[in-house]
């Protein structure tokens, strides 16, 4: 596997910017509404560049907080370029700020709480008449919802809490699934330890809505592969997950049309997500799943299948990847190449899996190529690293870290929740990992 | 309010408070829960 792992740390991530490198290389971030598991996902509709906001009046010599208007000039994920009303085409004394920060309100929240407005000493001068400058300014403007600090803090609850179990994958063997504990829960991800873990230093990062955590009992109910703890008492407090808090699954019907043992296709590797690789249905779980390997790479033992849900957006028809100019991976050891699924089928006495069986939807996802976020390495999934889009084949990105080789670049769903808008790590307090 | 693709910006009435004094003006709010 391609890991970063232990290669971070050069450069302390408080020490990284968002703003000034979003403006030196002249590019965007991608908007909070392409992130719908992210706080305020859903409900950013209306925050554009225009709109008003009343925010700290950093420049007075006023001992008190006070605030002034300011506009945002260019939004990047959460955080907002701003200039404050009165400094015109004065591009000079602009800022970024975090929109989802206590101190940014809708224009009429001073008033409401009798806080004043003062303009900045800077441009004090400016103006005689205050009033008729803002009436002129604001009327007929755009402000932000009246209750934007309510939905922000509602955003940022979460429902998982520390000492819940779950059953998680096991990073050293992915063909089976192990209970852990909740012990950190950072915007909603989750730091998992595994039950056994004598110091707690065996965990395991993910969102909760990560198809690699499920309620406890999910795996015997599926027959999907278990390891046993030998733990026999609950310690206090621990309870188990209810099954609601985790991520719905769509309903197949296996009973008609549905994978068979054997059957061939294209998936994402789970052990190097820069590939997709060519892949066998190896077993057929209840409710929809599927046991994968990948061709030319699997343990005797069945011990690197991993589990993906039939309706999984990391699993392909056969020629997904040439129909789209993406390069497949060929089996190890396979020595034809270039490779052949007309050939590789009749040498294997294998079928393809039907096209019909496959996810095809498409969202409207709103991504382009070049924007900004922050995004998991999910070779090393406690990372938050600063990344950039830079392929979109339908609902798959292709997500760059930037500063490091397009080697480990990751293959990721539009929908994944390992990706985050610019400003989530400053707004959740997790660490960013800054480009190399 | 005024629907301009599925969002809905609704005029309101705002107050703003300066050290002169307070007064009103009439922006525009999005709905951004539709």
């Amino acid at each position: 596997a391609k890991s970063k792992a232990g290669m971070y740390g050069l450069v302390p991530s408080e020490s990284f910017d968002w703003g000034p490198y979003i403006c030196v290389n002249n590019t965007s971030g991608a908007p909070v509404s392409c992130f719908k598991h992210a706080p305020m996902g859903t409900c950013w509709g209306g925050i554009e560049e225009g709109v008003r906001i009343e925010v700290l009046n950093s420049d007075t010599n006023h001992s008190t907080k006070v605030y002034w208007i300011a506009e945002i000039v260019k939004l990047a994920g959460f955080k907002a370029l701003l200039r404050y009303e009165g400094f015109d085409v004065d591009s000079s004394k602009d800022f970024w700020c975090n929109l989802c920060i206590p101190e940014v309100h809708p224009v009429g929240w001073c008033a409401s709480s009798g806080k004043p407005l003062v303009p900045p000493k800077s441009i004090q001068h400016k103006h005689s008449n205050w009033k008729a400058f803002l009436v002129k300014r604001l009327t007929g403007a755009k402000t932000l919802p009246p209750d934007f600090n309510v939905k922000v803090h509602e955003n940022t609850q979460f429902p998982f809490k520390k000492l819940m179990r779950v059953e998680v994958v096991d990073k050293n063997y992915l063909c089976r699934t192990r209970v852990a504990l909740v012990e950190q829960v950072i915007g909603g991800r989750l730091r998992l330890v595994y039950e056994e873990s004598q110091d707690g230093s065996d965990d395991f990062w993910c969102h909760m809505y990560s198809p690699l955590i499920h309620n406890i009992g999910w795996s015997r109910s599926i027959g999907h592969r278990f390891k046993r703890s030998d733990v026999t008492k609950k310690i206090e407090g621990q309870v188990d997950a209810p099954p609601q808090l985790f991520q719905k699954v769509r309903d197949v019907d296996q009973s008609v049309d549905w994978f068979k043992d054997g059957m061939k296709l294209e998936a994402i590797d789970p052990l190097n997500l820069s590939a997709i690789c060519v892949a066998t249905v190896r077993k057929v779980l209840a409710d929809g799943y599927l046991m994968i390997g990948i061709d030319g790479s699997e343990a005797v033992d069945g011990s690197d299948w991993f589990c993906y849900h039939g309706t999984s957006p990391s699993i392909f028809p056969v020629g997904f990847c040439e129909i789209n100019s993406i390069e497949l991976t060929s089996p190890r050891g396979y020595t034809k190449l270039p490779f052949k699924w007309f050939d590789y089928l009749r040498e294997t006495a294998s079928i393809a899996a039907p096209v019909k069986l496959f996810n095809k939807e498409v969202p409207n996802h709103g991504f382009q190529r070049g924007m900004k976020l922050e995004a998991v390495d999910l070779m090393e999934p406690r990372l938050v690293c600063v990344a950039t889009v830079t392929r979109i084949v339908h609902r798959l990105l292709r997500i760059h870290f930037d500063g490091w080789e397009d080697e480990y670049d990751q293959w990721v769903d539009c929908e994944s929740p390992d990706l985050y808008p610019v400003g989530w790590c400053q707004l959740t307090g997790y660490q960013l990992q800054p480009p190399r | 309010g005024v629907e301009t693709g599925a969002r809905k910006w609704e005029q309101k009435q705002v107050q703003i408070k300066t050290l002169e004094g307070e007064f009103s003006v009439t922006m525009w709010a999005s709905d951004n829960h539709k």
